[in-house]
């Protein structure tokens, strides 16, 4: 059975996208199956990855919203062993019709549920919008673990309220075993406030924060123009081997088979 | 009659909100008359502005779904001449409830014309949410002009592409004369990328691209926390010359009285 770890976070601009990308790099190459899921209008993974929104055969939204089945829409990535399920700007058209159907919340559990894909895949991971709407509610509800990247900026800790309030009422209306674990993204080390809401997030979430914390890098920026993981473009980089780290620590989250 | 500038881009964290607050303070420091309206869920700029979104009399989302006035809602900010119409989490409900009104996207519009308002300031800005929805196209419609902050990186140059097309339906369904302008923001001159992309922007937008690029600075991140514009918190800092260059700018489309 594919185990499911959504990355969302209200707050835009956290690295949602950039997190998906390279922690599916890093499992990919550790030997696990992974699906990257794009559930994002901006088709933002979908680029990172390498395909192009114009060029597919289908997307996300033709799964969610015309019952196409997720494996006919997948596509090959320049990594092996890590397969994508695009989006294209339609998506937009998911947020505003998927809260139509009765039971919209589990969409995304059993389109993930159909056919081989339990089977084909260890690991799925899901990217999201910057907006708690229909989408990333389904998101929630599908998955085993919810990562939410943090800036430790304040903006991005005052949002880390909302998602906590979103996580109880996803817990109560379907998903009660949600897990959620918060990542600290872009840090500067050399920035006072950097520093200081780091500390601030650790010590109000404690064991919700995860060990690994991600730093600037800018071959970060440069691997997503390549459309590549960060480890399928620069294998020695600082975010390489943090987000390995972080492949490593999510790893222990994925019940062996 | 009051001057409305929308401050939108569906890419997330490129600087929307502070731009919004940067610009309020710079203007009502050159002794214009300004009102912020916040539009998202996440209320950034009634935080960014001093507010607190618990100890509020109401929201931005009782005018658009309970028929509050504006005027009703309105809180005094540190700075003479600038007020805000505040946010709260009770957003998330506009984004799905609004649409289903069937003139909803002229509801920023009517809400802004109604008593006094339009005499009583010279220029609205209007902070959008991540998100290409109801709020977001109502604010489209309401305003002359539009500013689109986007980062000189990948993801946000993409971003692009979506918001002209969706500039061109708005145009199309009720606001021929939208004029919009594109705006460089949290530039990091010693960055490759940020060079490189920053250029390509230039050369692919030419006059729809403000002069003024507004780079990176803490300053910006500290004024958040202090809740005042960055003008108010720092005089002397780089941000603060760059956001009054900036708003020296967006005066020219302000008309004379
Ligand atoms: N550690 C990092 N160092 C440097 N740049 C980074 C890092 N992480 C992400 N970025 C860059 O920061 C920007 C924001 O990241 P990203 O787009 O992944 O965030 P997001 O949360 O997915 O945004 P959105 O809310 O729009 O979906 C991107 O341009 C990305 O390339
Ligand atoms: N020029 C700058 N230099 C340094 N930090 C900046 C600058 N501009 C914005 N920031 C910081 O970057 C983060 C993103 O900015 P902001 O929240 O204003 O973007 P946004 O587009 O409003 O985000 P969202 O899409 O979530 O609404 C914030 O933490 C902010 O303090
Ligand atoms: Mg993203
Ligand atoms: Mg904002």
């Amino acid at each position: 059975m594919a185990y499911v770890i959504t990355i969302a976070n209200q707050k835009g601009g956290v690295a949602k996208t950039t997190t998906v990308a390279s922690v599916c790099g890093a499992l990919a190459a550790r030997g696990l199956r992974v699906l990257a899921v794009d559930l994002d209008s901006q088709a933002d993974l979908t680029l990172a990855l390498g395909a192009s929104p114009g060029g597919l055969h289908g997307s996300m939204a033709d799964v969610l919203l015309n019952g196409a089945s997720l494996e006919s829409i997948l596509v090959e990535t320049a990594v092996p062993k890590l397969h994508l399920a695009p989006s294209t700007s339609e998506m937009d058209k998911v947020e505003r019709f998927l809260p139509m159907r009765s039971d919209y919340v589990n969409a995304l559990r059993s389109a993930l549920a159909v056919g081989d894909l339990p089977r084909a895949y260890d690991v799925v991971l899901l990217d999201c919008p910057p907006f708690l709407g229909a989408v990333t509610t389904s998101a929630m509800h599908a998955a085993q673990l919810l990562v939410i990247p943090t800036q430790p900026e304040y903006f991005s800790a005052h949002a880390l309220r909302n998602m906590m309030s979103a996580i109880r009422n996803v817990r109560s209306q379907g998903n009660p075993d949600l897990v959620y674990r918060i990542l600290i993204t872009m840090q500067d080390r050399r920035n006072r406030i950097h520093r200081t809401l780091s500390e601030q997030i650790q010590a109000t979430f404690g064991e919700g924060l995860l060990q690994t914390v991600i730093e600037v890098d800018t071959k970060l920026r440069e691997s997503a123009i390549a459309g590549l993981p960060v480890n399928y473009y620069n294998v020695k980089t600082r975010s390489t081997q943090q987000y390995d780290n972080l492949a490593q620590e999510l790893a222990q989250y994925v019940p062996s088979k």
